[in-house]
């Protein structure tokens, strides 16, 4: 099965 | 001193139920520009970004920018208070750690405010770039949580595929499996009613059911959602405010390990 992803390993924090 | 106004309650009603199912609190930055709001989920798969332009609202003034951050389970107890044909003001003075909400009646024979405490958030905002995506989908935003309730009735995760032909939404689980396709509309009476689609490259995605249907929260919001999506990089769904501006939800997708 898929696993969930993290938005933050796309978009960095500012 | 901030003020703005809203000729009906309905409209701070229904972005208020957009937004309070992925969040418990919230930081709104007013400017002169409008309000913006920008916060993550407690678990960080999910993002809402809102945006309502100044010129939308039947009066604004921000004389400096002020953050306010408000718990929405608050802000939600004072929004029932209204009724939507309400007009609804919400007032702060600079550095102020409250915020009122004033409510009058079409009539304007019962005026009615409440202040509510303003809470100090730590602000994670990201930075999302511009981004040209594979596929955009625009089509009915009542159909869209149509698709996101029944497939979720089948699995935990929607898989989203967009090719030129059109795009199908599928599920599958203990109980089977579920797939919804939807043709690019040819020829439509009302815009409102159209599927479009803007493929480059086609796309095939998998997102969590949960998400979603927390996004259709919007559908009362607008009538048509648009999906944008690219291999790999996080959903953008956003429903447009007619005349004040738009909600996103960006989500992560779900990868195979």
């Amino acid at each position: 099965t898929p696993i969930q992803n993290d938005l933050t390993e796309y978009y960095s924090l500012i | 001193m901030f003020e703005a106004r809203l000729n009906a309650a309905t409209t701070l009603k229904k972005v208020l139920d957009a937004i309070k199912d992925l969040l418990n609190e919230a930081t709104f930055d007013c400017s002169d520009a409008g309000i913006q709001l920008q916060a993550m989920d407690n678990s960080h798969v999910s993002l809402v970004s809102l945006t309502l332009r100044s010129d939308g609202f039947d009066k604004f003034r921000c004389d400096r920018n002020l953050s306010m951050g408000m718990n929405l389970g608050s802000m939600s107890k004072i929004l029932k208070c209204a009724n939507n044909e309400d007009t609804v003001t919400m007032k702060a003075q600079d550095n102020a750690d409250t915020v009122t909400f004033m409510f009058e009646s079409q009539n304007h024979e019962k005026v009615s405010d409440y202040e509510m405490k303003l809470m100090n958030l730590d602000q994670e905002h990201l930075g999302i770039p511009e981004t040209d995506y594979s596929c955009v989908v625009r089509m009915p935003a009542m159909e869209f949580a149509r698709i996101c309730r029944d497939l979720s009735q089948f699995g935990e995760s929607v898989i989203i595929c967009c090719t030129k032909e059109g795009v199908k939404f599928s599920a599958s689980g203990d109980v089977g499996s579920a797939n919804i396709k939807l043709a690019q509309t040819s020829s439509v009476d009302k815009e409102e009613e159209a599927v479009t689609i803007e493929m480059q490259e086609p796309v095939s995605l998998t997102f969590a059911c949960r998400y979603l249907n927390a996004f259709t929260k919007a559908t009362p919001l607008s009538n048509q959602v648009q999906l944008s999506m690219s291999a790999d990089v996080p959903l953008v769904v956003e429903y447009r405010i007619p005349d004040l501006g738009h909600i996103r939800y960006y989500l992560a997708p779900k990868i195979e390990e």
